[in-house]
């Protein structure tokens, strides 16, 4: 996260960490096309480097990568990770509900372990982004086009921005009766740490919804 | 080895890889990354020389995003060839090594195109030192642009005038080619698309009636099955008898059989929400005899809707038209696990006995809160 500060411990109980081998954490990330058994999921983590007594690790008994993902694109860019067993350390964030959005120029926060423009962190960093339209934000990316499977949030001189690393983590906007609901997924933009300006994009989880809770119903209670 | 187990000397049969046993495994491989696909080679070797283990670590650089963005800038004619030589290194099949860049091909890229990056603030990536690479001409072979070699990747559209510019510009609506010929003959059935009735939007063939609808109108999803009096549709357009709509197993192949058919808890009256249970495109009352609390676990959990907060057996409303269906708790649901509770239930000859139906409450999962950790309250904004 550029322009972020240290977050609190346990601050965002719903942010994992996804780590492939000896290279520990790769990121809340989505190249997930790779088979399960690659992946450990930690959660209750906030120090990479002094995990704490909350720390958990599970692996992976399945990605559900969406159908339609494009990597050319970077569309559809979701999948559904489920863990061999159940958690007691992770505070479930809601989804939205279908059609509901955050609206523009609302504030939102970012979390993550990815780069902030001048090294990789230990400790959990957090970042307040504000959310912007789909108009206003295709006007930063003439290389690509931002599709309703997309949001967009952060600045136009990206000073509070995702970076990589961070790519897979969450995206919440508190809701009224401090509920935090997830919006986003940390997706792509421009080169975070170099001068080009831009906000960040995001999956947009709202159009996924339902997707998402057919995916947790079919692995979750159908037998096959 | 870079892959963790290796070729017992890199033939037959594979051990585990030890670094005391080190083999030799260089090998070639035929080149999948897309961005390279169009050299006049097809064979490559890992590790490459911007440190990549794998093809696969290839695709998801940043180098391979960041070329051909540089690319379109046009700073050299050549770049797109010299950043495959980088990604994809050419393999000898025959020696089994490396073929790498010649040096005046990496000066030539470098001096061009170094520059325009760091316009942006970028660095030209530091791992490509020419001096490592050999002088063509030398005893050492080197690549070199051929005659004909294309300047543009598969990734990109080739503009009238020659510039390449990245395929997903080609008919966006914004003139990105010097000569604006990327939004020329944008039709859709110039570029071999099919196009949504209604409307100017052009879909690939292969996105009709696959069970995602891309038109505004939905009708690429329109009339794509024909099923028969008693099977329903599938979302993928499959036909599956009613029967099995809804039973808790997966006949569809994408399972949509059992995607809307969720145990519906309607409000029915004050005291509750009546279980009704969709089953052959029908609805189904839950008898009250043989109901345990395991069995509302499951309901609220399948539901998404936390646990059951209450649990009460209903009277059945005498004088409401039409019959009653019943479901019944069938004698071994609890040896049925990991399923749903449809797969639980079954339909018997006799109504309910006790003509008490279940009505239960979920109290809602606690979702979206964050701990007040650390002893003071989250911080409110002034």
């Amino acid at each position: 996260i550029l322009g972020g500060r240290v977050s609190r411990r346990g601050a965002w109980p719903w942010q994992c960490s996804l780590q492939s081998g000896q290279s520990g954490h790769v990121c809340g990330c989505r190249t997930l096309r790779e088979s399960a058994d690659l992946w450990t999921v930690v959660l209750g983590l906030n120090n990479l480097d002094h995990p704490g007594v909350h720390r958990q690790s599970r692996t992976v008994r399945s990605i559900i990568v969406h159908p339609r993902y494009n990597r050319a694109v970077v569309d559809y860019d979701i999948s559904v990770v489920q863990l061999d067993s159940e958690t007691d350390f992770v505070g479930p964030v809601c989804l939205p509900e279908p059609g509901q959005l955050p609206s523009p120029d609302s504030y939102c926060y970012i979390t993550g372990w990815g780069h902030m423009g001048n090294r990789m962190p230990f400790k959990l960093q957090e970042g307040e982004v504000r959310i912007i339209s789909m108009s206003q934000c295709q006007s930063y990316f003439d290389m690509k086009t931002i599709t309703p499977r997309m949001l967009c949030a952060g600045y136009e001189a990206g000073t509070v921005d995702s970076c990589m690393g961070d790519s897979g983590g969450p995206l919440v906007c508190e809701e009224v009766g401090g509920r935090w609901t997830l919006f986003g997924l940390t997706s792509w933009g421009s080169v975070c740490f170099s001068k080009v300006l831009g906000p960040g994009v995001y999956s947009n989880v709202t159009h996924f919804t339902a997707w998402i809770r057919q995916q947790i119903y079919i692995h979750t209670y159908l037998s096959d | 080895c870079i892959s963790t187990s290796c070729p017992s000397a890199c033939g037959g049969g594979s051990a585990a890889c030890d670094p005391r046993n080190y083999n030799n495994c260089t090998h070639c491989e035929p080149i999948s990354l897309e961005l390279c696909m169009n050299l006049p080679y097809n064979q490559t070797s890992y590790p490459n020389y911007l440190g990549h283990l794998s093809q696969r670590e290839s695709t998801v650089s940043w180098e391979s995003s960041l070329f051909p963005a540089l690319v379109q800038t046009g700073c050299y004619q050549y770049l797109m060839f010299y950043a495959c030589t980088l990604l994809v290194p050419k393999c000898d099949p025959l020696t089994l090594q490396r073929v790498p860049p010649c040096r005046s091909l990496c000066r030539n890229a470098k001096a061009k195109c170094e520059s325009v990056l760091g316009i942006v603030g970028l660095q030209w990536p530091d791992d490509s030192d020419c001096s490592q690479f050999p002088e063509e001409g030398g005893n050492a072979t080197c690549l070199l642009p051929e005659a004909g070699v294309d300047e543009c990747s598969p990734s990109h559209f080739k503009c009238g005038s020659g510039r390449c510019v990245l395929a997903t510009k080609r008919c966006d609506g914004h003139p990105d080619c010097d000569d604006h010929s990327d939004e020329d003959n944008c039709g859709c059935s110039e570029r071999a698309l099919w196009e949504c009735p209604g409307s100017k939007v052009c879909i690939k063939a292969a996105m009709i009636c696959d069970g995602f609808p891309d038109c505004p109108l939905l009708v690429d999803e329109a009339n794509c099955s024909a099923c028969g009096d008693n099977e329903l549709p599938c979302n993928n357009h499959r036909c599956v008898h009613r029967t099995l709509w809804c039973d808790g197993k997966k006949h569809c192949s994408d399972s949509s059989d059992e995607w809307d058919c969720g145990t519906t808890l309607s409000l029915s009256d004050r005291s509750g929400s009546v279980l009704t249970v969709f089953r052959t495109a029908a609805e189904y009352q839950v008898c009250a005899d043989e109901w345990t609390h395991a069995l509302s676990l499951l309901t609220c959990g399948q539901l998404g809707l936390g646990v059951p907060s209450s649990v009460s057996m209903l009277p059945d409303q005498p004088g409401i038209p039409g019959r009653r269906r019943w479901l019944h708790v069938h004698p071994e649901w609890h040896l049925r696990n990991g399923s749903a509770l449809q797969a639980r239930l079954e339909k018997r000859s006799h109504a309910c006995h006790s003509r008490r139906r279940v009505s239960l409450i979920c109290a809602r999962e606690e979702c979206g809160l964050r701990p007040a950790v650390g002893g003071y309250p989250h911080r409110k904004k002034r």
